[in-house]
């Protein structure tokens, strides 16, 4: 009795249903595969192996929706409180969302969610949201708040002084431990010896 | 600090501590993780060489003395919440594994929910002191996720009530339990139960292994560590065959399924609690394919924005790597997916804990959600994650392959998520089987609940937007 609700790739409550119907369509399928599979008189277990492509596909869809939404939700949760915080999470959702249309773009035009010229417009939109990210990429990761000891990683230092610590880190290798290794003595000279 | 860096700091639309406060659930908890953060690494008893420049066995033994130290400490400081005490741990570890993980992980956490009140009584105690090192013997050589296929038995003979347990095939032999090598004295071996002349399918066993006082193999005890593996170098992943070893009849982990003196077998109200364990560490693997995900955003997006590299522009300076849109389509929607893994965690977490408080009150209607929920974003996230990582590692061109970004070790110290507690094409056929039949359930006109509750609407409400 309720009107078509039309996908809005702006909007994270309109993509959320977008998720839902590519999951349902999907599970759809692999259930009427089954059953298909099922009518040729074969057993259950053969009927289950001859459609398990499409049914870990349908698994996989349903496990997206749940992903998405439970983020989409958390968002609207954050609504009330910092007005820039829940822009930019919005923004990160919204890439989120689109990013998965576009990786899963056969599930969507199949289940008739998008057109071909609509996923042009979602590859559009998907670069312009990636500039708009970019700016507050570090600090999107600094909220993270790992501490460089957590991390232990040269290339990942809060302080960013990369190269430095590279070369600290090499200078400790125990290669290094002598100016001239072992095995130049034992095997590289006596082989120049020999030649 | 680096200029790149600070710049981007500077420039950054909104407060990241803001952020850190949703992420820990509040600014009192950021405050308390920090605290407990600092109280690791300001100690000297946690500071060693870099364990890239050691040998394997350098490696367990660091990794050893680190436990040892950690359990005294968290017992000094009296941290006790599970929350605080997965922080402390968490730290200590960094980006490796500790060899008593499988102890706190899946021994305590089966005790505690497998046990009678009497086996309660006398096990909690000597694992909570550490006697007992416990692991959880599951995965045979030749049998892993199909649960139902392992060979390992366990014959109840009611002359001496006693259990007797044996290792029938080469391929029966208990291989891949954290810990059981050189580490554990007890084990949790999970193993077909036989009794009265019938198989009643698997149940778990409380198993010594090691004698509590010498630490040397019991008789009949065959076990020692794997060898190398592609990651978890700190840890003993061993293998353990069992030759007519006997165990008294109070070793069997019997809150749900019984087994009386006189052999008489009582049947659990469900067969999926066997497996709580597992879905226990699958609800918990969300939340970590989280972390492990957005430690390797933070070093590729903190290496991207101070490395220079070509040219955009003729003549112009190197710009910051990260200015390159196809740089900006590897990472960014990498972090927002980390974003999205956090706050998922969150919720399976708390799912996980809500249905278990229900199981623990004798209602198991929704068994068969979690079940399914826990198995499918298991495998949705550990899949993702592991690609994830590997695309962050490349993001950092060639230094991205040295082990200082610390890139390699997250790789190699995540990639077993995808095979452990179920490999995951046999995870996502597990979930699609709970969503074939709630299908059926839909189409016959009943009412679902849950994540399969959308099953019941009508699929004609949604059309494609006009360009």
């Amino acid at each position: 009795s309720s009107q078509p609700t039309v996908v809005n790739i702006n909007d994270l409550a309109s993509l959320v249903e977008a998720y839902k119907f590519r999951a349902s369509k999907l599970v759809e399928m692999a259930s009427k595969n089954l059953q298909a599979e099922l009518q040729h008189s074969k057993s259950n277990e053969d009927a289950w192996n001859n459609n398990s492509i499409d049914l870990v596909r349908a698994s996989d869809a349903h496990c997206h929706y749940v992903f998405f939404k439970t983020y989409s939700d958390k968002i609207m949760c954050v609504k009330h409180g910092d007005t820039a915080v829940h822009s930019v999470l919005s923004t990160l959702a919204l890439l989120y969302a689109l990013h998965g249309v576009a990786l899963n773009s056969g599930d969507f035009l199949q289940a008739g969610l998008f057109t071909v010229p609509q996923l042009a417009q979602i590859s559009q939109r998907l670069k312009g949201l990636l500039s708009e990210l970019r700016p507050n990429a570090v600090a999107l990761v600094d909220a993270f708040d790992y501490r460089d000891e957590m991390l232990n990683s040269a290339l990942g230092r809060y302080d960013g002084n990369v190269y430095e610590h590279m070369f600290e880190w090499a200078k400790r290798s125990p290669l290094n431990h002598t100016e001239v290794h072992e095995s130049h003595h034992k095997y590289l000279k006596p082989l120049q010896s020999k030649l | 600090m680096n200029p790149d860096i600070s710049r981007e700091r500077e420039n950054a639309s909104f407060n990241p501590e803001i952020l850190t406060n949703i992420l820990d659930g509040g600014a009192e908890k950021t405050r308390r993780r920090r605290e407990i953060e600092s109280l690791v690494i300001g100690d000297p008893d946690f500071q060693h060489e870099d364990l890239n420049f050691l040998s394997r066995s350098e490696r367990y033994d660091a990794a050893v003395r680190k436990s040892a130290q950690m359990i005294l400490k968290l017992r000094e400081y009296g941290i006790s919440d599970p929350e605080e005490i997965y922080s402390y741990k968490s730290i200590v570890k960094g980006v490796y594994q500790e060899p008593f993980g499988v102890h706190f992980v899946m021994f305590i956490p089966t005790l505690n929910s497998q046990c009678t009140a009497e086996q309660h009584k006398k096990w909690i105690p000597l694992a909570e002191s550490f006697r007992m090192l416990g692991t959880y013997a599951q995965t045979e050589l030749g049998h892993g996720t199909h649960i139902r296929g392992l060979e390992t038995t366990a014959t109840y003979d009611p002359s001496t009530q006693e259990f007797v347990l044996n290792s029938p095939t080469i391929s029966s032999i208990k291989w891949w339990p954290g810990g059981l090598g050189k580490t554990s004295n007890h084990a949790i071996v999970l193993a077909q139960l036989y009794t009265q002349g019938k198989c009643h399918g698997l149940h778990a066993f409380i198993t010594p292994i090691r004698c509590m006082k010498t630490h040397m193999p019991l008789p009949g005890v065959v076990v020692g560590d794997i060898g190398p593996k592609f990651g978890f170098d700190e840890v003993d992943n061993g293998y353990l065959k069992l030759e007519n070893v006997r165990i008294p009849r109070e070793n069997m982990l019997m809150k749900y399924a019984k087994v009386e003196p006189d052999g008489t077998y009582v049947k659990p109200p469900s067969d999926k609690l066997t497996y709580g364990t597992m879905v226990f560490i699958r609800s918990m693997i969300v939340g970590e394919s989280a972390r492990a995900l957005s430690k390797s955003c933070t070093i590729a997006i903190r290496y991207s924005a101070v490395r220079h590299q070509s040219e955009l522009r003729p003549g112009e300076p190197e710009p910051q790597i990260l200015d390159y849109q196809a740089q900006q389509y590897k990472l960014f929607p990498l972090l927002a997916t980390a974003y999205a893994f956090h706050f998922v965690g969150q919720y399976m977490s708390k799912t996980y804990h809500r249905i278990s408080g229900y199981i623990n009150q004798g209602d198991f209607s929704e068994l068969p959600e979690l079940h399914a929920l826990s198995a499918g974003l298991k495998a949705f996230t550990t899949w993702v994650a592991n690609a994830g990582i590997e695309l962050c590692r490349m993001s950092c061109g060639g230094h991205g392959y040295s082990r200082c970004s610390s890139l390699p070790d997250i790789y190699v110290t995540f990639t077993p998520t995808c095979t452990y507690e179920g490999e995951n094409t046999v995870m996502m056929l597990q979930t699609a089987r709970y969503l074939v039949k709630s299908y059926k359930q839909a189409r016959a006109g009943q009412q679902l609940t849950g994540t399969v509750s959308y099953l019941n609407e009508p699929q004609s409400r949604i059309q494609p937007l006009s360009v």
